[in-house]
Order: C-alpha cells, then sequence, then structure tokens
C-alpha cells in the first residue's frame, strides 16, 4: 500500500432543517493509503449525483470542516463557483482534481496549510472550495492558489477568489469580498 | 519523509483491484 502524507477524512452533510446543522454533518470514512482513497470513492456517489443541499468535505483527520474549528477559524477558502450546466460537464473532475491535488501534497512547503476541500452541491449553482488555515499567511496562499488554478486547468481569465471565513460568517448573503484572487 | 505524489501516479491506482 502507499501511504500518504496525512490521514484524511471524508464528511456527507445533508440538509436536513429538522436536527440541528452539526447532526447533519458526519464523517463517513477515514484512509491513509492512495489505495484506500480509491476504494472509498469508488463506493461513494459522484458529486453531480448528489440532492441539492448536500456537501461532500475532505478533511485532515483532526480537522472538522467548519468555520468553528481552532484549525479553521483564522483561515480562509480559495471559492471556485459553478455555473448550473457545469454540474454535468465539469463538476465532477473539477471535484476528482481537488481531492488529488490535496493526497498528493501537491502545494510543496504550503500543502501543511490546508485543512481540507469543500463540495457544496446547490440549485443556483455548485461550489468548490479549498479551506487554508491562516487568511494572513499571503504568500502560502497565493502559491495554493496558483497551483489549484492551473491543476483544475481554468483559463487565465477565470478569476478566483479566496475569502477569509471570518468575511464570510460575517455576511448572512455570503457575498464576502475576496482578499485575493488569482 | 513528504509523500508526494502527482497526478499521473494517484489516477494509476484509481482502477486497481484491491490488495489482500
Amino acid at each position: 500500500q502507499h501511504p500518504l502524507h496525512y490521514r484524511w477524512v471524508l464528511w456527507f452533510f445533508k440538509n436536513d432543517r429538522s436536527r440541528p446543522w452539526q447532526e447533519n454533518l458526519q464523517p463517513v470514512t477515514r484512509f491513509n493509503t492512495v489505495e484506500d482513497f480509491w476504494a472509498t470513492y469508488r463506493h461513494i456517489k459522484l458529486a453531480s449525483k448528489l440532492s441539492s443541499g448536500c456537501d461532500y468535505a475532505l478533511f485532515k483527520d483532526g480537522i472538522q470542516p467548519m468555520w468553528e474549528d481552532y484549525r479553521n477559524k483564522r483561515g480562509g477558502r480559495w471559492l471556485l463557483s459553478l455555473a448550473k450546466q457545469q454540474r454535468h460537464t465539469e463538476l465532477d473532475r473539477l471535484w476528482l482534481e481537488t481531492l488529488l491535488c490535496l493526497l498528493g501534497e501537491s502545494f510543496e512547503e504550503f500543502s501543511q496549510e490546508v485543512c481540507g476541500a469543500v463540495v457544496n452541491i446547490r440549485t443556483k449553482g455548485d461550489k468548490i472550495a479549498v479551506w487554508t488555515s491562516e487568511a494572513e499567511n499571503q504568500a502560502g496562499v497565493m502559491h495554493i492558489g496558483h497551483v489549484y488554478k492551473e491543476r483544475l486547468g481554468l483559463s487565465a481569465k477565470t478569476i478566483i477568489g479566496y475569502q477569509a471565513h471570518a468575511d464570510t460568517a460575517a455576511k448572512s448573503n455570503s457575498l464576502a469580498k475576496n482578499k485575493f484572487v488569482v | 519523509g513528504k509523500k508526494q505524489y502527482d497526478r499521473e501516479f494517484l489516477l494509476d491506482f484509481q482502477y486497481m483491484p484491491p490488495c489482500i
């Protein structure tokens, strides 16, 4: 077996308004080898087949996929907002590429800044984000952003933005301003 | 050392049967 640098936890969120938010977010499985990642990936639904309101999150073991976790509190996310029609053409490729960036430690020494990644399945447009631990670490955030954008194969004119969780949390409409863009 | 894998390496394992 080929060990990964970290042990990762796959989480699943299903929006059930009758239950507290945190109860809707559950860890599905943990793995720390390349082989076990693929066994998991093959076993679960593709992101594009999930119902609206659901999320997958992949986070390093020990970090919860929420702003409140102390490893996320000062951090932020590189956010990719997809158009509705991209669910059927690009979402699964972009999410898998995101997973491979994380598992392969693609951000060099800044991979330790990465906390995890989230895909939100939403009627108005799906989102994919890479969460990092320190929004003020401009060098790390920018390196991750440049590598991530290149790996996703986005054109130069496509702009992705980085938002601090503290700014997102302060906005009820989730339109936090971009702290950085690539 | 750091376990760093490029995407092609990771993708090579996608359809391998699990080890027993």
